[in-house]
């Protein structure tokens, strides 16, 4: 009867708890997702959310929706995005603050820093299940490719091509500080 | 899907419309816009990878599946949120004794690499990172549908393949709006110095990622050597004796 129906289903996540977090860095901030797994509901809309709060200088590492487009919206401070598409053009440089909207295709890839105190945002994204991967750090593309592929795809010495795939040893939130170039978009 | 796209009232076999060269070998892509592919919501492409050629990690936006028509290689893939499974352990254990960080004296550790034969199938989800290498000494021929049809590719109805590593100068002919453009990889987008405190690198380094002075291609021709960890052939697979001693 009523108790497998519709309307008792839960349909809210309170996101801005710190102490649900599922990435967190006491010093650089927190990741908060709701999906179909914590919210069996999103199931049926085939939608999910990601709740971002950072620090100043800390870096959410360059990653990619891997199966879902997503719409970044700012609720709370400023930020530094760099995005680059499928081609390889960087399409977006520029600082973000409170109040705007940016949409994050499938496959591009996103590197966010905070300018502010604090940054926030919240992220919804068009998957009950959506996936990130990132290019750098522990959980990385990076990581699991073979040295070879690295050495020969990039022509470096294998020194090196440790280094890259294994200096980072975060997986999310990383700390980055000093000038970073922006607002030239590369195409 | 526009209206009327499966209004088919004449078919014909299709040909590749684009040849992609490089380095170490070619990569034939079908005009998806061509009524039946577009009918089907199919992307076809056709790999041939000489022998010592290694196919650069790439990602699509949607999934596809590969059958291996003829050849044999190896193909590794990295799942998002799995671990690090292949290791080269002998040189692992004796680094843990010194309080060593991961990463830190061992030769190399990195996700599944799966022996190719012919008739091997392969799945690849949108957004997962594969590459092949040919260790055989004949070419490695790889067919590959991608279903752009599918609730897994969120965007539009074009095959938009994501280069982790390498190029390509030709550009992707099939994307209106792209032709004559080179498609650089994914790192080419960033700035140098954010690349450099994401990997904790030196900017030379990143800029190497860069691959700005490298117009191989996305098939690149190995020299030495390619000792990526794989266990050894079951025996009898492909008539190939075991590399290692089985245990």
């Amino acid at each position: 009867g009523l108790e497998e129906t519709l309307c008792t289903m839960r349909c809210t996540e309170n996101l801005d708890d710190p102490s649900d977090a599922d990435v967190y860095t006491p010093s650089l901030g927190y990741i908060n997702t709701v999906n179909s797994y914590n919210l069996p509901i999103l199931r049926l809309l085939h939608l999910s959310a990601l709740r971002g709060s950072i620090r100043n200088n800390a870096m959410v590492l360059p990653q990619w929706n891997v199966n879902a487009n997503s719409a970044l919206y700012v609720t709370n401070g400023r930020a530094h995005i760099q995005m680059v598409n499928d081609n390889g053009d960087r399409v977006f440089d520029q600082e973000v603050s409170n109040g705007q909207l940016l949409i994050v295709p499938q496959g591009f890839s996103v590197m966010k820093r905070a300018t502010s105190e604090q940054f926030q945002w919240i992220e919804f994204k068009t998957n009950e299940n959506a996936q990130v991967n990132s290019l750098a750090g522990r959980t990385s593309v990076m990581t699991g490719l073979p040295l070879e592929v690295i050495t020969n795809g990039f022509q470096i010495s294998p020194q090196e091509a440790k280094r890259v795939k294994f200096s980072t040893m975060e997986t999310t939130l990383t700390h980055s500080s000093g000038p970073m170039s922006y607002g030239r978009p590369r195409v | 899907q526009w209206p009327n796209e499966c209004q088919l009232d004449q078919l014909n076999a299709l040909e590749p419309s684009q040849v992609i060269q490089s380095e170490g070998g070619r990569i034939e892509v079908w005009d998806h816009h061509a009524p039946q592919l577009r009918c089907s919501g199919f992307a076809f492409e056709r790999f041939v990878i000489e022998p010592q050629g290694l196919y650069l990690p790439t990602f699509m936006n949607a999934g596809k599946l590969t059958f291996v028509v003829h050849g044999t290689g190896l193909m590794g893939r990295v799942v998002p949120g799995c671990p690090e499974t292949f290791i080269e352990s002998p040189v692992f254990g004796e680094s843990q004794g010194q309080g060593q960080g991961q990463g830190q004296g061992f030769r190399d550790m990195h996700q599944k690499v799966e022996h190719l034969r012919c008739g091997d199938t392969i799945a690849t989800p949108s957004g997962v990172a594969q590459w092949f290498y040919n260790n055989g000494n004949e070419p490695l021929i790889l067919v590959a549908a991608a279903d752009l049809a599918n609730h897994e590719n969120q965007l539009d109805r074009n095959l938009r393949p994501v280069l982790i590593a390498g190029n390509n100068p030709q550009g992707q002919e099939w994307l209106q709006g792209r032709q004559q453009q080179k498609q650089n990889n994914i790192f080419t987008g960033f700035a140098p110095e954010i690349l450099a405190q994401a990997f904790k690198i030196n900017v030379e380094t990143a800029q190497q990622l860069q691959s700005h002075q490298d117009n191989r291609g996305n098939i690149v021709k190995v020299k030495g050597p390619f000792s990526v960890i794989r266990p050894p052939l079951r025996r009898g697979q492909g008539g190939q004796q075991p590399q290692e001693k089985a245990n």
